[in-house]
């Protein structure tokens, strides 16, 4: 069917993968949240956390590797480095960016003189 | 700056490189518009180092590829639609640019008055992935434009002194070159962007 059948569609919604993430703001180590293992999926991407064992997911346990994630992710960003799901982190994580990754295995970053892992 | 790991650059008998602009039936964007945007992108980074980049209509003949995709595109990295994910390229000598065709990219016209919440500046992200075609990793400056996010309606299209002090420490110094920009030396982050362009 031609776009132009149905001259009065509104846009496509306002959509951004990410959104979600504001529903995780305040999360400490200790928590247990739907949603935590979206963040980890996130931060796994971009190589803040290695990926899962093959056939397992994340869990939504804030636990003390995604403490340790999260802090390597605001010392690298420039946020205060709480270890928690603060706003201005949130708001971080949401803003639009590039797919490659940051850090690999928690062993360098954006700071440090190159990039492990992936070469995307 | 950073760079990938080995430090991958292009070969120093490779320093004039032909990018061509493969796929692009997926966006709306005019080719000859297409074309002056990238050809700005890759003039910033030339106007830096001793490299120099000129466009081929055969991606045969072409060291760097750039497309618009959708989604799943084939190399293991699916775009996630509007906002999110905006593009990614490969390291050196690989060459794919890739950029999400989901999203309201702006090529021309003022992108901080863009009606649009989701509009992406196309020049600004296309000079931060042509960094990374030549082997510049993320910075955790925010001025650079190797900064790995960008909020909607803004644009950051000059190389700041940690971009230019990246790139030259891999391929040298253009005899030419005339500095970076006074906003972009690193003391005082300025960007053009809209009142309260955020991420969304």
């Amino acid at each position: 069917t031609s776009a132009s059948a149905f001259p009065d569609l509104p846009p496509p919604p306002f959509v951004n993968p990410w959104l979600s993430f504001q529903n995780l703001s305040g999360c400490h180590m200790g928590d247990e949240r739907p949603g935590l293992a979206d963040l980890k999926d996130y931060l796994s991407h971009f190589g803040y956390l290695p990926s899962p064992p093959p056939f397992s997911n994340f869990s939504d346990s804030f636990d003390e590797e995604l403490d340790a994630a999260i802090r390597t992710y605001q010392r690298n960003f420039g946020l205060n480095v709480t270890g928690t799901l603060d706003p201005s982190t949130v708001d971080q994580m949401i803003t639009p960016r590039c797919g490659v990754a940051d850090v690999i295995n928690g062993t360098s970053t954006m700071n440090s003189s190159f990039t492990r892992g992936r070469n995307l | 700056f950073a760079y990938f790991a080995g430090n991958p650059t292009w070969p120093p008998l490779k320093r004039d490189l032909k990018y061509a602009l493969t796929a692009t039936s997926n966006t709306a964007i005019d080719k000859a518009t297409l074309s002056a945007v990238f050809a700005r992108a890759f003039a910033r980074w030339s106007a830096a180092t001793t490299l120099t980049f000129a466009e081929t209509e055969s991606a045969s003949d072409a060291d760097v590829t750039i497309g618009f995709y959708y989604g799943a595109h084939g190399d293991g990295e699916p775009f996630d639609g509007v906002l999110g994910t905006l593009a990614h390229a490969f390291s050196p000598t690989d060459g794919r640019f890739h950029l999400d065709a989901a999203e309201a990219w702006v090529a021309e016209g003022d992108v901080t008055r863009a009606s649009s919440d989701t509009a992406v500046d196309l020049e600004s992200v296309a000079v931060h992935e042509i960094g990374h075609l030549l082997g510049m990793g993320h910075s955790a400056v925010a001025e650079a434009v190797m900064y790995p996010t960008i909020k909607t309606r803004t644009r950051k299209v000059d190389l700041a002194r940690d971009d230019v002090e990246g790139i030259q420490q891999l391929y040298g110094s253009n005899p030419n070159f005339k500095g970076v920009a006074p906003s972009t030396t690193g003391s005082s982050p300025e960007m053009e962007t809209s009142d309260g362009g955020g991420g969304g």
